[in-house]
Order: structure tokens, then C-alpha cells, then sequence
């Protein structure tokens, strides 16, 4: 199954 | 901080586009116009919005502002506006509300609405400046009846694209269904092309839950942009010539 990842996984707090 | 839009129908297709995707947020104000940067509550997409003060009938900011609002109420108070009402956005330096003027454009009648601000934390993400693999162009309305068709046939859904197609594929306990949309041109009707720049081919699959969240903004374009690169987070773009833009960004699904 394939696994949901997070938006903070690719865009970091700026 | 003044800004004045001579239709109201414009800023409630906006909110109506974000509101269910995102509750509360911060729009940032400055003199080149308005914004908001947000995620949804799971972390999964996010939504900028901008709204350039070009777009505006009249636009006015001395001074940097971020105006936290719950978009739920800011839908509340633009369904008193009529499409073709004019509306003013008022918002002092210091003041905990922000208020809305809506007028018709006979000026027999004028409403004015005064909302609370909320103290909202909003934590910014920075967006890196990607050389998509794959850019494609294509009527808002086709994707949003793509994305509700196979969203009766599954969760997820697989959008591959090639040089000249660009296909969409689900399963679900039911069955499968696939979508494949190909390139075609249209110099009298550049709303109904379909363009796909292709660098390198590309796979992914996304939460149709999304995507369909995504669509709402379909009133706002006649055209939308999918923009995506493998292992990366797909950007759905629904520009407004001369106003702005909304982009949402969607985490893929990757198998581990």
C-alpha cells in the first residue's frame, strides 16, 4: 500500500 | 488597509474554493496585495493564494498586516454580498476587526459587516523553485469531472503522464476505472486546449479526497495546470489573468 507522506516532508518552515 | 473589489463574485469564488480545505488563516497584507499561505489540518496539502493589488479596483497598504480569520465566518458575511456588489475591506493598524462594506452599484443599498480577527499561528513553508518534469494544461472542468468520476471507483488515483496523453487511473473494491486525456490544440478556443510539455515521464499517485477539494476553484478558471515530478508534491494551479492565482500543492502517495 502506498503511504500518504506529508507536505512538510518536501516544503521545510521557512 | 483598504482594498476594494468592484464584484464581490470574484473573492467568493476564492473563499468558497479554500474554506473546506483549510479553517482558519492568516492573510497576509502588503503593497503589492493579498495572501495566504496555509495547510490543511493533516499536513498533506497545502494553499497559497494571491491576489495582486493590480487586480483591484482600488488598493491600499501602508503598513504590513496579517489579518488571522476564520474563512468560515468570511463566507458567512460575503453570502450578504450580491455578485455585482462592489466590497471594501477595512482593516486599521492595532484594530482586532477587519471590516467588509458591501454596495450596489445603483448605491441605493449598502451593508457593512464587522468581523472579529483571531490570534492564529501560522507557520510558513517555503515552496523551492521547481524545474517541473512534467507541466499540463488543461479546462478546469476536466479535471474536476475526471477527479469525481473514479472518485466513485477508488481513494487514490494514478496520473501518469506522457508525451502526447496524459492518463488517470484508480481501483477500489468495486473495480477500476481510467481516465486518458490527449493533447489537442485550439487557436479559437484556448480554454479547451489541452498542452502537455513533457521533460520526463512521470507516475504518481494522490488522494482523490484532494483533488476534489482542489476543484472547487473551477468557477475561478476556465484552465487549470498540473505540475508534477516524481517524488515530489504535485502542484494544481488555477490562475486568474490579471488578479492571481490559487496553487495547491498535493503530498504523493509513495510505497515504502
Amino acid at each position: 500500500m502506498a503511504q500518504q507522506k506529508s507536505i512538510m516532508n518536501y516544503f521545510k518552515a521557512s | 488597509f483598504e482594498a476594494k473589489w468592484d464584484h464581490a463574485s470574484t473573492l467568493k469564488k476564492v473563499i468558497d474554493a479554500v474554506k473546506d480545505l483549510i479553517g482558519d488563516t492568516s492573510w497576509d497584507c502588503t503593497n503589492t496585495g493579498m495572501s495566504l499561505q496555509s495547510m490543511d489540518s493533516s499536513h498533506v496539502a497545502l494553499v497559497h493564494v494571491l491576489l495582486k493589488s493590480e487586480g483591484f479596483e482600488s488598493y491600499r497598504c501602508d503598513r504590513n498586516v496579517s489579518m488571522g480569520i476564520s474563512l468560515n465566518s468570511m463566507a458567512k458575511v460575503l453570502k450578504c454580498a450580491g455578485n455585482d456588489d462592489s466590497v471594501t475591506l477595512r482593516h486599521e493598524s492595532e484594530s482586532s476587526v477587519v471590516n467588509f462594506a458591501f454596495e450596489s452599484h445603483k448605491e441605493e443599498r449598502v451593508s457593512e459587516f464587522e468581523l472579529k480577527l483571531m490570534n492564529i499561528d501560522t507557520e510558513h513553508l517555503g515552496i523551492p523553485e521547481t524545474e517541473y518534469d512534467s507541466i499540463i494544461k488543461m479546462p478546469s472542468a476536466d479535471l474536476r469531472r475526471t477527479c469525481a468520476d473514479l472518485s466513485q471507483f477508488g481513494d487514490s488515483v494514478t496520473i501518469s503522464c506522457a508525451k502526447s496523453d496524459v492518463r488517470f487511473e484508480t481501483s477500489g473494491d468495486i473495480g477500476t476505472g481510467n481516465v486518458r486525456l490527449s493533447a489537442r490544440g485550439s487557436s479559437d478556443k484556448p480554454e479547451t486546449e489541452i498542452a502537455i510539455e513533457m521533460i520526463n515521464p512521470v507516475s504518481l499517485t494522490f488522494a482523490l479526497k484532494y483533488l476534489n477539494f482542489f476543484t472547487k476553484a473551477a468557477p475561478l478558471s476556465d484552465t487549470v495546470k498540473l505540475c508534477m515530478s516524481n517524488n515530489h508534491p504535485l502542484c494544481v494551479e488555477f490562475p486568474m489573468p490579471e488578479v492571481g492565482y490559487i496553487r495547491y500543492y498535493l503530498a504523493p502517495k509513495i510505497d515504502e
